[in-house]
């Protein structure tokens, strides 16, 4: 199937939730949560990007990835899931 | 193993009660007497889920509903499809977000209260997770919703997956296999957090081992037969599920249905497909957690196979048979319907198993070629790596792992033959699957039909091609993976049943840990000598 990509993205980055707040709002960001499980993973979001496009946002990644505190961001893929 | 149904003295004033067959199964459209969860037992011993949380993982929970709000937690609820803690459903002109809020009501609603039903644990406290209502789905929200509270939620019940079309083959990506993972290692204090999956609704079009979360070993697959034991229309079937409850399926009468609250504080008795299984199967699993909280995710699991029952189930296509170690099953049901009151018995004084050991039974890396004419035979001989720190000699869960392309996917066929005989379909042919290029990469094809057995001897593979036309594939690699304990894990187990399976199971482990015993004394009389 073709992929999209969401304006989701995992961020994996030292520090805390302080941090976290400080990176996601430098780079526009919305910090949504702590994932409970793993070493420093967040759930990032921004609003300027599309909610489902068929190319990845490079741009934004490599932009979060120049903060010095974030090892490395993945742009989330969109995928279905159907109620049975 | 059947009950008067005299002896059924649960009356509610709930209106909807007497309709809700899979909990007291009276004959009620055309249904089966005696054919239910078998709650009623448990209800009589004092078990209603009190102290137990059950997370509905799914497009959100009308918590203002009468039915649901008392027991509704609020603590444990979130809305990751708009990032808040209100789980509410989104309104549709359709009703179309209802879901969540009928599969809450067969676990949690509220008894005795005149409004609508009563669910299977009706003490038992339930939480919204809203995540299925947003334009897609990610890795991140799964994973976000499947490790949300650990500590709090006991059981996370899901009646979603990838799409049921019959040409779909997919399932957790990295994320959402972490936060399981981390679940059942991590959750409940340590005792493991409790997953359980609704098989699908695919129909015989589609193979519930192509879900990778049904068919993964820290969930437990569900599948549903009708009021009168036979399959539902829209059920899938594989080796991976582990036991059934009820929905509807086959009938047009309405009452054949399954009742329960619905949006807006009304009710419905029209619940319809797969989804109803998890939610009940939920609820049962609450009730054997009140008798006995220190259960651990692999003792739910050897409790189902242990106390499930064939009842009146009847599949036309596929038959019951019986394990190595006399364990019964079926393709589409597993071991059989939930029995309420007898996993709560059998709960009360049960002893956390041994522990769980994984072993590389072996592995076939050379390609093979697959052709139309006749079924590839690949064969593993494995001694469980006996000798070893992992030695698995009690078998829970088997995955073959295959890699594998064919010019169809859909006409490939799998069976894989355990030592002790027992053959099981590890894929059926799915007639919709045209898929020539993707094929199965690594994918873990789970069986729980050798539960039970000693994995050492020869593990034969068979695959194919079924279907008209001629089709060509390749198989690149196959890993038997072993996963199981070492020493028995029912010998400590108190017998009160001494028709049960435990009894049998326990029988059985004590002969053979003689035999081994009097083998290992014989041999070492031979060294001396």
């Amino acid at each position: 199937h073709q992929k999209l990509y969401t304006n989701h993205f995992l961020v994996e980055l030292d520090g805390g939730d302080g941090d976290a707040q400080r990176v996601a709002t430098d780079s526009g960001f919305i910090a949504l949560r702590k994932l409970p499980f793993g070493d420093g993973l967040y759930h990032f979001a921004h609003n300027g990007i599309p909610k489902a496009r068929q190319r990845r946002n490079t741009r934004y990644k490599l932009y979060l990835e120049k903060n010095p505190r974030v090892k490395h961001a993945v742009q989330q893929e969109a995928f279905n899931r159907r109620k049975r | 193993g059947y009950r008067s149904i005299r002896e059924i003295g649960i009356m509610m004033n709930d209106p909807l009660f007497t309709k809700q067959w899979y909990l007291v199964n009276t004959g009620q459209a055309d249904g089966t007497p005696g054919l239910d969860l078998n709650v009623a037992e448990a209800w009589e011993l004092g078990y209603t889920g009190k102290g137990v949380t059950i997370a509905i993982m799914d497009d959100g929970i009308d918590y203002l509903h009468p039915d649901l709000a008392e027991n509704y937690n609020a603590e444990a609820s979130y809305d990751f499809s708009s990032n808040d803690p209100y789980p509410y459903p989104r309104y549709t002109d359709d009703w179309f977000n209802s879901h969540g809020t009928r599969c809450a009501g067969e676990v949690s609603a509220a008894a005795n209260n005149n409004i609508c039903g009563v669910g299977v644990a009706y003490s038992s406290r339930v939480a919204g997770i809203r995540m299925l209502d947003q334009p897609f789905m990610t890795d991140i929200i799964e994973a976000s919703s499947i490790s949300h509270m650990p500590q709090i939620i006991d059981i996370y019940s899901a009646s979603w997956g990838p799409t049921d079309d019959g040409k779909t083959v997919d399932g957790p990506r990295e994320l959402t296999l972490q936060a399981m993972a981390d679940g059942v290692n991590k959750g409940r204090n340590g005792k493991g957090s409790i997953y359980v999956w609704a098989s699908g609704d695919g129909g015989s079009y589609d193979d519930c081992n192509c879900d990778g979360y049904a068919s993964s070993m820290w969930t437990i697959s569900i599948n549903s037969a009708i009021n009168d034991g036979r399959t539902a229309l829209y059920d899938e079937s594989c080796s991976s599920t582990l036991a059934s409850t009820f929905s509807n399926g086959r009938k047009r009468n309405p009452e054949a249905g399954v009742a329960t609250t619905d949006l807006y504080g009304n009710c419905t008795l029209r619940h319809s497909g797969t989804s109803a299984a998890a939610p009940e199967a939920a609820g049962v699993f609450a009730l054997a957690l009140e008798a006995n909280p220190t259960l651990t995710w692999r003792d739910m699991q050897h409790l189902t196979v242990l106390t499930s029952k064939r009842n009146q189930l009847h599949d036309e296509v596929h038959k019951w048979r019986r394990n190595g170690v006399g364990l019964e099953f079926n393709h589409l049901f597993g071991y059989g319907v939930l029995d309420a009151g007898g996993m709560v018995k059998m709960a009360r004084d049960w002893k956390t198993v041994p522990e769980r050991f994984h072993c590389v039974g072996g592995s076939v890396q050379e390609p093979q070629a697959i052709s139309s004419d006749n079924k590839m035979v690949l064969k593993i001989s494995t001694d469980a790596c006996e000798g070893k720190d992992n030695f698995v000699r009690y078998l829970e869960h088997v995955q073959a792992v295959v890699t594998m392309n064919s010019t169809r996917r859909g006409d490939l066929n799998a069976n894989l033959t355990s030592p002790m005989g027992t053959k099981s379909i590890l894929l059926s042919r799915r007639p919709r699957d045209d898929d020539s290029k993707v094929g199965f990469d690594k994918w873990p094809f789970m069986t729980t039909h050798t539960w039970g057995e000693d994995p050492r001897g020869t593990w034969i593979l068979e695959v194919g091609f079924v279907g008209g036309t001629e089709q060509k594939g390749v198989l690149k690699e196959w890993t038997l993976m072993l996963h199981g304990t070492q020493s028995a894990p029912y010998i400590d187990q108190r017998v009160s049943d001494y028709q049960s399976k435990l009894a049998m199971s326990k029988k059985e482990e004590l002969e053979e840990e003689l035999d081994e015993a009097v083998e290992r004394s014989l041999k070492s009389l031979l060294r001396k000598n």
